[in-house]
């Protein structure tokens, strides 16, 4: 079973569409896949349709200890993908946990429940550092850091891989970093390939060498409530992300 | 005086890259102009080649109270545009404050004595609805939210919406959102199109008239430490720029 976060506090760089897409790839080839949506944002629940009112079971309660995993956990529209969806008040959970004393645990207790059912369990974090993404990585045993070939990629890499390593060595010994996505890659601009060559050198194997170029179909998808395998499987944007479960796949012996 | 923060907890929607251009246009139209990084991973102190350490004077300190707001405040490459910097320690500040009674208005406090030299002063937040952009908040009188013309647009405005209103009525009576802006726009695509259409007829007629089109220009810019009135004055990117701040001083008499 692996499970692995999907995060960069940056914003916007394709987490949520990373954590869909690569989920649906992965069920596609057989493995029985769960995606987690801890943003409050929702953005993940609203890309497989999901859209839960405030109170409604989700992965707010889940972590609150009111209502079981497996109870809030769906069926995605995609064969061998489950979804354990969020709504907005997950954002309060910052404040009401702060006391506690196993207030870093809280998510990882909650998968526990469900990782026997699973091949995969994928992550989607939001665009901080703070408690959620935190829970998170002390949930996961991997991190998968999607990137922009953009500017301010590289700025916020040092404080990230700070925490991670933060994380390891007082929480998660099992917590490492796989590797660097390139994601929303547009190979025409020079900022782009310029920001690629710059990501290689400071990661050097620990990037994939599948790159998400970008294609409008991405975007596009999560309007239908579907994954790309579903909305468009021919286009640039679901080659990228089979390619990638390839990679994903091939590193399955080596674990 | 306008205060102004531009907001949204969506990731990656061009707050950054708008503080930086709006205030350099602004500048160019011989205003003063104070941008103010109030995001922890300081995109906008690196947007004007300001990368400061940890322990260096910076929002941070002044928002703890440890340095004066005129010590920290720089001047940038641009004539008349003055920038309020930070570090990465701000990521900190929220449980620092967390017990305090006026956590509220750290940044009020703050922003109150550089404002008699300013005709604006551009707050640029992080992803996210946390201390700090309630903060900003509490400082501001009016809101800007940029906004992709993509699908994940209007899930979370919701939320943004509701956070307005509650410190408007809690603890800022002056706060109002003045307008949405369409960021990022590929108007080739129907989805960004049917997106646009889509935020005009939930905003009418608080959506800018101007629409930042998507331009390259504008994301190589940082990398030069300039904004784009600097980098490339003709492109599109600057032309959207301008013609945003032709709409934003036309309100000045309105005021
Ligand atoms: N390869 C791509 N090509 C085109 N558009 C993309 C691609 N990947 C993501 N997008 C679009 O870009 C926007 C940002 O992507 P996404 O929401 O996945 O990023 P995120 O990192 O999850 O953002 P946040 O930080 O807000 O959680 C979305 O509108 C998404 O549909
Ligand atoms: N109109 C545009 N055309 C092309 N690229 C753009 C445009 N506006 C912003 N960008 C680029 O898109 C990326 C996201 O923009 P920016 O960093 O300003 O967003 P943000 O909302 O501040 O992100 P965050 O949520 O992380 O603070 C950056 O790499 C930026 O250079
Ligand atoms: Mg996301
Ligand atoms: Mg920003």
């Amino acid at each position: 079973m692996r499970c692995i976060i999907i995060c960069n506090q940056k914003g916007g760089v394709g987490k949520t569409t990373t954590v869909a897409n690569l989920g649906a790839c992965l069920a596609e080839r057989g493995r029985e896949v769960l995606v987690v949506d801890a943003d409050p944002q929702a953005n993940l629940s609203l890309h497989f349709g999901v859209d839960l009112a405030r109170g409604e079971p989700s992965l707010y309660t889940v972590m609150r200890g009111e209502d079981d995993p497996s109870d809030v956990v769906r069926q995605s529209a995609v064969e061998g993908l489950r979804i354990l969806p969020t709504g907005v008040d997950l954002a309060g959970l910052g404040v009401e946990l702060s006391g506690e004393r196993g207030r870093l645990f809280a998510l990882r207790g909650a998968l526990e429940k469900l990782q026997q059912r699973h091949d995969y369990v994928l992550i989607d974090a939001p665009p901080s550092l703070g408690l959620l993404t935190l829970n998170a990585m002390c949930a996961a045993r991997e991190v998968f850091i999607p990137m922009q070939t953009q500017f301010f990629a590289l700025q916020g890499l040092g404080k990230l891989l700070r925490t991670v390593r933060k994380v390891r060595s007082a929480v998660n010994k099992r917590l490492r970093i796989t590797g660097v996505l390139a994601c929303m890659h547009d190979s025409r601009t020079c900022l782009a390939q310029e920001t690629l060559d710059e990501i290689k050198k400071h990661f050097g194997r620990r990037v994939f060498k599948s790159v998400i170029r970008k294609n409008v179909r991405l975007a596009e998808a999560p309007g239908f409530g579907l994954p790309i395998t579903e909305y468009d499987p021919e286009c640039h944007g679901a080659q990228d992300y089979r390619a990638l479960t390839r990679e994903v796949i091939a590193m399955e012996s080596a674990e």
